[in-house]
């Protein structure tokens, strides 16, 4: 079963085209295997990004590089998972 | 097991198994009333089951509503298992719900992606995609939404079977997909075709690969506006609509960019909501309240289309 131990969802938000051009950028790059939860759309609509543990520190360092500001929506998504299978093993019990 | 469809946990999520079962209990008890066609097989064997609801009669109009075609969007096939259960429970109950389907027949396909959704359970949560392996790529799986003979290869969709939008060899090569088309064209008499997705609370309808207006564009979008007003009126969850290009980005080879082209006037998308948590990873607790509102917005929807023949 695939695991993910320390990924985290980033909710980023872009102010201008040049920090939407940046996040495009950042979506091109296939080795960081990001899963993109929302796309790039516009100013007004956040960036939902599941960024693997490995890929962590590149994604953070290219956002501060462009200033662009973010939040982490899931800290660590394992756990999240972890709970959710923990409330159908309770429900089948 | 629960032994009928009353003692089944509708708040909590479950197997593709468990649907099954529950799929079966539920045309066992209700005869009269519901029915389960197998329109084919997914790439690993599943049966692609649909549950027709019809109070009789041949060739009637019909509504059609798909829910996880995604396979990671768990509360979709949880709200569509809820609303099988809701429309025997209404029926004859339900004056809007009863209208209609002594006038239409409803089909319902709970999980549209088997392979994906067993898993989304068995190995992977977060998979999204079919599960066919795609031949000279170690990458596997298309994406179900990409896959339609509608501007497919256009813009909007990915040429690498390594993303999450690949779109496949070409329209129609997934077996999921197939069997839709196929099931749709034979019947040729679908007025309403509602596919569910969930994540960012939406609804969403033509076109998605191009920024031309459908031809319905103003109705479509006065119907939108009314199903999301009533939406919110169970829990004021708060949806955005509009063409699925305007609204969220270009896709082509969309589901129902192709329905809407193959003439069936009411054909909308859902993006159902991710309050409560985050994204579609929404905790059990949310499955009802899901299906409850999207419910209102599905019976504004259905209940137009059975007022508006064309």
């Amino acid at each position: 079963r695939d695991t993910f131990d320390g990924h985290q969802v980033l909710r980023i938000s872009a102010k201008d085209e040049l920090q939407l051009s940046a996040l495009r950028d950042l979506e091109a790059l296939d080795h960081l295997q990001l899963d993109i939860w929302i796309g790039v759309r516009d100013v007004s609509t956040p960036v939902d990004i599941r960024v693997p543990a490995f890929s962590l520190s590149t994604v953070k360092s290219h956002l501060d590089y462009y200033e662009i500001q973010y939040s982490i929506m899931i800290r660590d998504l394992q756990v999240a998972l972890d709970e959710e299978a923990e409330e159908m093993d309770a429900a089948t019990r | 097991e629960p032994r009928n469809t009353d003692a089944f946990d509708y708040s909590r999520y479950h197997t593709i198994e468990e649907i099954y079962n529950f799929q079966d209990m539920l045309v066992s008890e209700n005869p009269n009333l519901v029915s389960k066609i197998v329109i084919g097989r997914s790439y690993e064997g599943r049966p692609i089951n649909v549950l027709k609801f019809s109070t009789g009669g041949t060739s009637r109009p019909a509504i059609w509503l798909d829910t996880g075609i995604h396979s990671r969007e768990w509360v979709t096939q949880a709200s569509g298992t809820w609303f099988a259960k809701n429309i025997v429970d209404t029926y004859g109950k339900d004056q809007v719900l009863t209208a209609i389907l002594d006038k239409m027949d409803i089909f319902l396909e709970i999980v549209t992606n088997p392979d994906g959704f067993a898993y989304t359970h068995s190995k992977n949560r977060m998979w999204r995609k079919t599960r066919k392996p795609n031949p000279g790529s170690s990458c596997v799986g298309v994406d179900p939404n990409r896959n339609w003979d509608a501007g497919f290869g256009g813009a909007g969709a990915s040429s690498s079977p390594c993303s999450e939008t690949y779109r496949g060899p070409s329209a129609n090569s997934e077996s999921e997909v197939k069997a839709i088309v196929d099931f749709v064209k034979s019947h040729g008499n679908m007025k309403a075709f509602v596919s569910i997705h969930a994540y960012s609370q939406m609804l969403l309808f033509p076109y998605g690969f191009t920024k031309s207006p459908a031809r319905d564009h103003g109705e479509l979008n006065e119907l939108a506006k009314k199903a999301i007003t009533n939406l919110a009126s169970l829990y004021g969850t708060r949806y955005r609509y509009g063409s699925i290009i305007n609204t969220i980005y270009q896709a082509s080879g969309g589901t129902i960019d192709w329905t809407y082209d193959q003439g069936i006037k009411y054909s909308y998308t859902f993006e159902l909501r991710d309050t409560g948590r985050y994204g579609f990873i929404l905790p059990a607790n949310q499955i009802l309240p899901t299906a409850k509102e999207t419910w209102l917005a599905l019976m504004t929807i259905m209940d137009h289309s059975s007022r508006n023949s064309y």
